[in-house]
């Protein structure tokens, strides 16, 4: 990992107390290429280097450790900031249901982060209700059926498309008490104007209290495109890491921050319902840095 | 002689960022920056051709034609993470033979995960292949192999295994398809024919790492590359078929039976800067 890599640069510096315009030059590019390795967007990491530099070179010669493990330090900090701050909060409504919308593309386990969450709020107390939108993809409401099936929690997915389905929805969780609805739609790509309008115009319709943007953590440069798009023409109030139980290095979250500004609330880091953990800015910013 | 120099480096800054963002990865990338660097163009309008050759020939120069057997049926084992497109692909592929006649036969060897059955048996349905099933948590193993001898015994001529999404850092879930490899193989010595590794397009320079750990687990012969009808270029594919010497042989452009398409080099390298 990096901090193994300066280890070696900055063996020769050991002593020197203030790091050099040359010095903090050669860390950065490393970092640049740590970031990039981690499949953080290109542009991103230019930006974040190019603000990072400056604090770097302020505080290098305040403290007493080497001037590499100074560079590091200063990175990881920002990183954090930058992924920060903690929000792991879910928008209540005063006047129920509250609404919370998954949205995002094809296979990024928007289905089982549904399920995930609702196994969640229930645990917290809350009586969720899932709803089945996405009528296109074969068995795709027999999948979360048995999902709510398994937490223990009711799915209702009647209608002829998303907006009536959601109406249905609605109703049985005024009648039935359930004051949380989560929402399952479709995977669709960002630049599927039909499909983005679909999501627009369910947003306007019910007006949810989240709408989060369910992503893989193993996606590449792409990322940018798909965050941007998604707050661009819909806008979207938090974010959903998935699959950070394997071996990517998980870049794309300071690529979808840096974009959108809106807060990474949860993680998925499994296939089993709980599997389900808040997002932790510092323990990303580790793993991106390998 | 120094503002062409000037110029150059501009050049390959340009390049670099397409590439870097095309999810070329960064060894790649360097690679080819540095062939560039080495072979000293001295028009700038070279540069970009030369790049275009210099990758496709990082490319496999090889047949992309999906193993069938003489004797049937042929075995093809779909396997790949969570989430890329194993299920859809396998029925886009189950659907071409289809057309050309073929009796088709497919194996629900996702006993796992939700509704993942279901999904299957409407494909087949769609298609008209029929689907050998067990019950959700039955074994993989036991539903090819059973899958395997009503192949024979019905005169299949193509057998389809979908199998569950798995991450390939996940030793005993990589140990179950290779329990499953090694029980049709037992069965049926060439078997299976053709084993697809099934990579996502918007995935970054972790497909590298899935290629490897898969093929090491289970001898990959072809990929199949999906959602290329998305933004994501799919670079990771050069150091896969580079290093990996694993041929894409399919890739994917969508959601419906139709949208399978072959793989051409030439055309992938342009589309990289498109
Ligand atoms: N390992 C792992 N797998 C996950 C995680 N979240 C979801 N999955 C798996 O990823 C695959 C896709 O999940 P789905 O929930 O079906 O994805 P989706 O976004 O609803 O897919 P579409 O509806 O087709 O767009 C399934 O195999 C899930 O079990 C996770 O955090 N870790
Ligand atoms: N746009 C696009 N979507 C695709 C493509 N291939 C598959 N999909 C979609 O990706 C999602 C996941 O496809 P599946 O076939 O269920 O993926 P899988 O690998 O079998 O998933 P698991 O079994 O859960 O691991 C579905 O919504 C598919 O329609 C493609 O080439 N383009
Ligand atoms: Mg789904
Ligand atoms: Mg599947």
């Amino acid at each position: 990992g990096i901090s193994v890599k300066f280890g070696t640069i900055f063996k020769k510096l050991r002593g020197r107390g203030k790091l050099s315009e040359k010095n903090i030059e050669e860390s950065l590019k490393e970092i640049r290429l740590a970031l990039l390795e981690a499949d953080v967007n290109y542009k991103v990491v230019k930006k974040f280097i190019h603000e990072v530099k400056e604090r770097a070179i302020g505080e290098a010669v305040l403290r007493n450790i080497t001037p590499g493990q100074q560079v590091v330090k200063v990175i990881h900090e920002e990183l954090t900031r930058v992924m920060g701050p903690e929000n792991n909060k879910i928008n209540i409504s005063s006047r129920p249901p509250t609404i919370i919308v998954l949205v995002g593309l094809q296979g990024s386990g928007k289905t089982t982060t549904c399920a995930k969450l609702g196994g969640y709020l229930k645990e917290k107390g809350y009586h969720p209700l899932l709803v089945a939108t996405d009528i296109q993809r074969p068995a795709a409401r027999k999948q979360l059926e048995i999902l709510g099936k398994e937490l223990g929690l009711p799915v209702f997915g009647d209608g002829r498309d998303p907006l009536d389905i959601c109406r249905g929805a609605k109703d049985l969780a005024i009648s039935e008490g359930r004051e949380v609805l989560l929402v399952d739609t479709a995977g669709r790509l960002h630049i599927d104007e039909k499909l983005m309008k679909e999501l627009k115009q369910l947003k306007k319709v019910f007006q949810p209290e989240e709408v989060l943007l369910v992503a893989d953590a193993m996606t590449g440069q792409d990322a940018v495109n798909i965050a941007q798009a998604f707050e661009g023409t819909l806008g979207i109030s938090g974010v959903v890491l998935t699959k950070l139980d394997g071996d990517a290095r998980g870049g794309a979250a300071l690529s979808i921050k840096a974009v959108t500004n809106k807060p990474i609330k949860f993680i998925g880091v499994g296939e089993k319902l709980d599997a389900f953990q808040p997002f932790c800015p510092d323990r990303i910013a580790s793993r991106i840095l390998g | 002689l120094k503002f062409r120099g000037k110029i150059n480096s501009e050049v390959l800054e340009e390049l670099e960022a397409i590439l870097i963002q095309a999810d070329l990865g960064m060894k790649t990338t360097a690679k080819v920056l540095e062939k560039i660097r080495e072979e000293r163009l001295k028009e700038p309008a070279d540069i970009k051709p030369f790049l275009k050759r210099e990758l496709v020939s990082l490319l496999l120069d090889c047949p992309r034609s999906i193993n069938l057997s003489a004797s049937s049926p042929s075995v093809i084992l779909v396997v790949g993470v969570n989430g890329v497109g194993k299920t859809t692909s396998l029925a886009k592929l189950a659907s071409r033979f289809r057309e050309e006649n073929k009796k088709v036969l497919l194996a629900a060897s996702d006993t796992f995960r939700a509704g993942s059955i279901e999904q299957l048996d409407i494909w087949g349905k769609r298609i008209g292949a029929e689907i050998i099933k067990h019950q959700y948590g039955s074994d993989p193993a036991a539903v090819a192999y059973d899958a395997l001898s009503a192949a024979q015994a019905r005169g299949i001529d193509i057998l389809l295994i979908d199998t569950a999404g798995r991450l390939h850092t996940k030793k005993n879930l990589v140990e179950e398809l290779r329990k499953i490899k090694r029980v049709i193989g037992k069965k049926k010595k060439e078997a299976p024919e053709e084993t697809l590794l099934v990579l996502d397009a918007t995935v970054g320079q972790n497909a590298l790492s899935q290629a490897k750990l898969f093929k090491e687990a289970l001898k990959v012969t072809g990929i199949i590359l999906t959602k290329l009808d998305g933004t994501a270029k799919g670079g990771m594919v050069i150091a896969i078929e580079n290093e990996l010497n694993i041929p894409v042989k399919l890739i994917g452009t969508g959601e419906t039976l139709g949208d399978l398409v072959e793989f051409d080099r030439g055309e992938f390298v342009e589309a990289l800067f498109s």
